[in-house]
């Protein structure tokens, strides 16, 4: 709770000022932005994180995926994506994750409940990352979904089976 | 040398040759085709003039002209090429307004992802970029625009419901907040488009409909803070920004269910995060 209540606090003086709308002194718009939500934000990701996995991970939060921008994505060869749906109702979305690819590997995507490997699209971009992960998520109401993302040498990819490793939980 | 033209299942949007704008769009589903302009323009920020000193500023949208600029005469437009999951068209305005058009593969809209920034105001000119659909839809003066995602209320142009309204401003007159959406309709056809966040937005003539995306103003407009509407960035050469518009284009009957669930879809996104090669253990 005490966690939370850093972002709680921070939107109530920003909506109570119309803060970051040019309506305020650009120090003070640097402040609302930069200190007082940013920070209630990253309390916050620490409460979903440790929520989600009971403490036992701390899960990675990027900001920037839509300027095509998220190291830890661009850094690994294999990772996991969790992904949340908040509404209460089934959904299904398309999920972009920043990726450095050269021409010789390709990604392999599997949704670890079903360990159904998934159509993907790789594509290029102008942005941070040189390329852009593309994949359909279904996820339920209120809850979420894994997803196994490993990047292979194309060669390689065609001769074994992917499986992934970890406790698979529904 | 031919029109550009993106598909799915349900929409197709196609591109002009020479122009490289949107010109038109196509529901598979419903059979609905008409044509749609899609541009980038800017209105140059009131100083104040004879009729009123009143700048342009953070508080109030003043622009100089009821016309606003084109931000490029000379547009380009690239074709991601045949994709899977998603088709792509990339538009480029100018060195300060891009746009990227997407279907994708069984998804029931269309997404526009414009960037803009930083602008440019050496010419001493601010400036308020917009987005401007115009299409043959008979609306009319009407359009429709939500409160805080609840209600939508129906808007006219040059018309208050409770009391005669003296318009002295035929641009700002008439421009409402969008928190979510705005459409406008005819007795058949809807077009619809959700934002990704709160805009003012407007219809200044039937058939048409634009929302405000960014702005970089040199006035000031004395409601307070004393300064303009002028941030720099980080760089210090003005901020740049990246949204998404969805559009909808379907019946009026069948427009009002897709809005609300797309809506839903827009403002609850889901959350992406990112854990170790070996997944998580997640409760």
């Amino acid at each position: 709770t005490s966690k939370s209540n850093v972002l709680r606090a921070a939107m109530g003086v920003a909506q109570h000022h119309d803060a970051v709308s040019g309506t305020s002194k650009q120090h003070v718009a640097n402040d609302y932005a930069k200190h007082k939500l940013k920070s209630g934000g990253r309390h916050c990701k620490d409460v979903i994180s440790s929520v989600i996995t009971e403490g036992s991970s701390n899960l990675t939060f990027c900001d920037y995926m839509n300027i095509t921008l998220c190291d830890f994505t661009q850094n690994s060869n294999r990772f996991t994506a969790v992904v949340y749906n908040p509404l209460a109702r089934a959904v299904s979305k398309y999920i972009r994750i920043p990726v450095d690819c050269t021409p010789s590997y390709i990604f392999v995507v599997i949704e670890l409940v079903t360990g159904a490997r998934l159509t993907t699209q790789v594509r290029r971009n102008r942005g941070n990352a040189n390329c852009e992960l593309v994949f359909l998520a279904k996820l339920p109401a209120l809850g979420y979904n894994s997803f196994s993302i490993e990047k292979y040498k194309s060669s390689a990819t065609n001769k074994r089976l992917f499986t992934p490793k970890g406790k698979v939980v529904n | 040398s031919d029109d550009i033209t993106i598909s799915n299942e349900f929409y197709s949007v196609n591109f002009n040759r020479n122009s490289g704008l949107m010109d038109s769009i196509v529901n598979i589903e419903s059979g609905i085709k008409i044509p749609v302009h899609q541009d980038m323009l800017w209105y140059n920020g009131s100083m104040g003039n004879n009729a009123s000193k009143q700048q342009s500023g953070a508080y109030i949208f003043r622009p100089n002209s009821s016309t606003p600029f084109h931000c490029s005469n000379d547009g380009k437009v690239k074709l991601s090429g045949s994709n899977p999951l998603v088709q792509e068209v990339y538009q480029k305005f100018s060195d300060w307004a891009y746009q990227v058009v997407r279907l994708y593969k069984g998804i029931k809209h269309i997404e526009v992802e414009w960037t803009v920034g930083p602008i440019p105001v050496k010419d001493q000119w601010g400036k308020e970029v917009i987005s401007r659909y115009e299409t043959n839809i008979d609306s009319n003066g009407y359009f429709y625009t939500d409160a805080n995602g609840r209600e939508v209320l129906e808007r006219k142009k040059n018309y208050r419901p409770t009391w005669k309204l003296n318009q002295t401003e035929p641009v700002a007159g008439n421009y409402y907040p969008v928190n979510s959406r705005i459409y406008i309709r005819d007795a058949h056809v809807q077009l619809t488009v959700l934002t990704d966040r709160s805009q003012g937005g407007s219809s200044l003539s039937s058939g048409a409909l634009e929302l405000m995306v960014h702005r970089r103003l040199l006035g000031e407009d004395s409601k307070g803070v004393a300064e303009p509407l002028n941030e720099t960035g980080q760089f210090g050469d003005g901020l740049i920004t990246r949204g998404k518009h969805w559009l909808l284009l379907d019946t009026v009957t069948s427009s009002a269910k897709q809005h609300r669930l797309l809506g839903e879809e827009a403002f609850m996104s889901p959350l992406v995060m990112f854990g170790g090669a070996t997944p998580p253990a997640l409760v």
